[in-house]
């Protein structure tokens, strides 16, 4: 473990931990795309299918446990219990056209041909796109609520943080994984428009507002 | 410099 890789695991558990404050606080999912939630879901449980087979550390395995069942409680929240708020006329990203090739992609492109390895590259790939269904919603609504804008921002750090662990243990541990690497660095470049915006207005108490 | 095998990394 490094300071990187814990701040950014801090930064993902604020994450999360803010948007689930957003929707209960606000009884509210407005704004929210349930389509990466879903995705994020989905993202976590095919990641995280060791928990049963190897145990790493007690912080390992209870953030896992943590992820999964908050991704779950996220999407109950926006498809059950809020769902009243939950905008479906803006949250129409064609989720299909990102599983399909990155399933195939983790079929051909993996460290080892095996199950638990292909659902984890999958889950790797995966992570990095599933934010577009929410930048897309941003985008069509024109608009978004400075909570949410937050909750962006530290969903955002947390993998721009752990491209730098990877580089801190490239060059302490000798760990290099390239599928990590490359999927961290184009899950970042996904949020550059919206740190920039986030930066630049938000932090001046005007409210996002991505070209429509 | 192959990734560690168990995956520790969240």
């Amino acid at each position: 473990m490094n300071i990187f890789r814990l701040v950014g695991d801090m930064s993902h558990l604020l994450a999360i931990i803010i948007l689930l404050m957003k929707m209960w606080k606000s009884r509210s999912v407005a704004g929210i795309s349930g389509k990466s939630q879903i995705l994020f879901a989905i993202v976590f449980t095919t990641r995280y299918l060791d928990l049963f087979t190897s145990f790493v550390s007690i912080y390992n395995t209870s953030m896992k446990v943590f992820f999964i069942g908050t991704s779950y409680v996220t999407v109950y929240f926006i498809y059950q219990h809020f769902k009243p708020t939950y905008d479906s006329n803006h949250d129409t990203f064609r989720v299909e056209f990102l599983i399909v090739p990155v399933g195939g992609l983790a079929f051909l492109v993996n460290h080892e041909f095996s199950l638990l390895e292909i659902l984890w590259t999958f889950s790797i790939y995966l992570e990095s796109v599933a934010i577009l269904p929410q930048l897309f919603m941003v985008s069509k609504t024109g608009e978004a609520e400075s909570i949410t804008s937050h909750y962006l921002f530290a969903l955002g750090s947390y993998r721009a943080l752990y491209l730098l662990n990877w580089i801190y243990r490239y060059y302490f541990e000798g760990f290099f994984d390239l599928i990590a690497v490359v999927a961290g660095c184009v899950q970042t470049i996904l949020y550059c428009d919206f740190f920039y915006l986030y930066i630049t207005k938000v932090l001046k108490g005007k409210k996002i507002s991505l070209p429509a | 410099k192959k990734e560690a095998r168990v995956k520790d990394e969240l």
